[in-house]
């Protein structure tokens, strides 16, 4: 969850 | 998503649209860094490998092809198309912008959350945008006179970081475990590079005089 939580920014 | 990071991403697209519209329309790129193009090109290609392995949201999915798409075509244009190759000045543009990647790759490899390809990559590509605009900033001391457009792109670009830390901050506040120190701190360098550009295009702005940038 934590890397997704990481790249959702552009 | 938080205001902060809608408007950062809003004041992005404007950035690479202003420019996009400068080239296509008066078909000239004087006053442009073909160099901090590249760089940007390369930041997006590093930073968005996992556009076709991990699907977000229409949204960011979409925004990472507008913005790869932009500022590929950008650097074409200013290579390759016959009318606006002709105003790139590369005797200006000479900042050795591969003494940027080589540090940033390095860093990237001693300095990173995982040390995988992606994790690494991504790494590279912020700290690569922190420093992507110091060919154009170098530009823009040399040729001096600033058109507006350029003026408007090179703010809006700072702007948009500088909306990203607010965005970070309400982060930080409302989502327990969001700590990215990596990115926070590229993100406050890159955002104080354009420090002394946001003086100056204030000053003018505010005496309503041509921007000019001290040598």
């Amino acid at each position: 969850y934590q890397t997704r939580a990481t790249k959702d920014e552009l | 998503m938080n205001i902060f990071r809608f408007a950062g991403d809003m004041t992005h697209l404007a950035s690479v649209l202003v420019l996009l519209l400068k080239i296509h329309t008066i078909k000239s790129c004087a006053g442009i860094s073909l160099k901090t193009q590249e760089l940007y090109a390369l930041v997006f290609a590093t930073r968005y490998l996992d556009l076709f392995t991990d699907y977000i949201s229409l949204y960011n999915t979409l925004m990472k092809l507008i913005f790869l798409g932009s500022s590929f075509s950008i650097v074409w244009y200013i290579r390759y198309h016959k009318i606006v190759r002709r105003s790139y000045d590369k005797d200006q543009d000479t900042f050795r912008h591969y003494f940027l990647v080589l540090p940033c790759l390095l860093l990237a490899l001693l300095i990173n959350e995982k040390f995988t390809f992606r994790e690494v990559m991504w790494t590279f590509s912020l700290y690569l945008e922190a420093v992507a605009i110091l060919p154009q900033l170098v530009l823009l001391q040399r040729t001096r006179n600033i058109d507006n457009l350029t003026g408007q792109y090179v703010f809006l670009l700072g702007a948009y970081r500088a909306l990203y830390i607010l965005n970070w901050i309400y982060r930080y506040f409302t989502e327990p475990h969001y700590v990215h120190w990596i990115t926070w701190i590229s993100g406050l360098v890159q955002t104080l590079l354009y420090a002394d550009f946001f003086y100056y295009y204030f000053q003018s702005w505010k005496n309503n005089v041509k921007l000019e940038l001290p040598a």
